[in-house]
């Protein structure tokens, strides 16, 4: 059975360029 | 100024949202995808040394023009309310805060996955992830 690590459900939306 | 608009495709629909996926937290528990709490995504990123959690609220909703299958969600991520947009499939689960999975379209979602999930609306606040030294 395989385990999937928590934070691959959780996007990442912070923009590539902050500020 | 404010940050450019930007839009991510994130990959079709991944395995781990299916009903029955098997999840580790960071302290290493393991828990079904549809047994996850909101304090289980902020214990796991407080433990982890590279992620934090962002709040991120729901500022537009709309029909994608490329495709039926695909809606664009327009999020404010972050203290600094960054403006990004996702394209994603209408059955995408997104995590929203003290409420659990939520989707475009609920029914398909749970009809594809069995996933249980709420409708996702305008001003509901998903779990997103930053890079910790990002800044």
């Amino acid at each position: 059975v395989p385990v999937f690590p928590w934070h691959s459900l959780v996007p990442f939306l912070a923009p590539t360029q902050s500020d | 100024p404010p940050p450019p608009s930007n839009t991510v495709v994130p990959p079709s629909l991944p395995p781990y949202f299916i009903k029955g996926s098997i999840i580790q937290l960071a302290d290493g528990e393991l828990k079904r995808v549809e047994d996850l709490k909101t304090e289980d995504f902020i214990q796991s990123a407080e433990i982890s040394s590279e992620l934090k959690i962002d709040s991120s609220t729901v500022e537009r909703i709309e029909g994608s023009h490329t495709s039926p299958n695909f809606a664009v969600v327009q999020f404010s991520v972050g203290e600094h309310r960054a403006q990004v947009s996702v394209e994603v499939l209408v059955e995408y689960p997104f995590f929203v805060f003290g409420q659990g999975w939520s989707s475009c379209c609920p029914d398909r979602t749970t009809q594809l996955l069995e996933l249980p999930c709420t409708k996702l609306s305008v001003g509901d606040v998903c779990i997103s992830l930053t890079l910790k030294n990002l800044r």
